[in-house]
């Protein structure tokens, strides 16, 4: 495993710890966009299902998956319960049927495989490359954000940006190749890169 | 068709 590959993991796990935090602090879960929360436990769970027979692989990678389910849903349940009166539909308006259906209508014209779990897994890259859109969207409605919500995107968009040059290592030096992956995640990038662009400069 | 291989991204 290379530096870019161990970073990307850790800004994820980083974007999740500050979304939790600032949930629990800030007893509200203002600024948060609902929809991107689902999306991404969508992407969790349909990439993840392989835990249920790769569980013995790798350590590391089962932790993370059922880190990244665990606190999805977590997130999702905080949203739904304990916050739910700070939660404001009228300003999450963004059409999540195309990103998810066009992720779908992709994973079925391109999978590796065409099995269950291939079509899935590529079904959940792709929707992970949009998921924060409604999040963008909410940010740039509501305009002014606050800065830990602006941290949580940074560091989310970060872990996929990251993915980037391990792939790069990973061509290099393992002639290992991820059409799919590269190719959403490069999308991903690009999606967040106006948004990088603003972190930086503010 | 070859085995896909394992996925040991995340």
């Amino acid at each position: 495993m290379n530096i870019f590959r161990i970073g990307g993991d850790l800004s994820h796990l980083i974007s999740i710890f500050i979304l939790l935090h600032k949930m629990r602090t800030s007893k509200s879960c203002i600024g948060i966009s609902f929809k991107s929360q689902v999306l991404y436990l969508i992407v969790y769970v349909t990439r993840y299902l392989d835990l249920l027979w790769t569980f013995q692989h790798s350590t590391y990678n089962s932790l993370m998956k059922i880190i990244f389910i665990g606190s999805s849903a977590y997130t999702i349940y905080l949203m739904l319960n304990d916050f739910k009166p700070t939660h404001d539909p009228n300003i999450d308006t963004f059409k999540v049927e195309y990103l998810i259906g066009g992720s779908a209508i992709l994973a079925l014209l391109f999978p590796y495989k065409w099995t269950t779990s291939e079509v899935l897994w590529s079904f959940s890259i792709w929707l992970e490359s949009v998921a924060i859109l409604p999040q963008l969207f909410m940010l740039q409605r509501t305009g002014e954000a606050e800065t830990i919500t602006t941290h949580y995107i940074f560091a989310l968009g970060a872990y996929r940006a990251l993915y980037i040059p391990n792939w790069l290592c990973r061509y290099l030096f393992e002639n290992f190749t991820d059409p799919i992956a590269i190719i959403a995640g490069i999308i991903q990038t690009i999606l967040y890169s106006d948004f990088f662009y603003i972190y930086y400069t503010k | 068709v070859a085995a896909t291989p394992l996925k040991d991204e995340l």
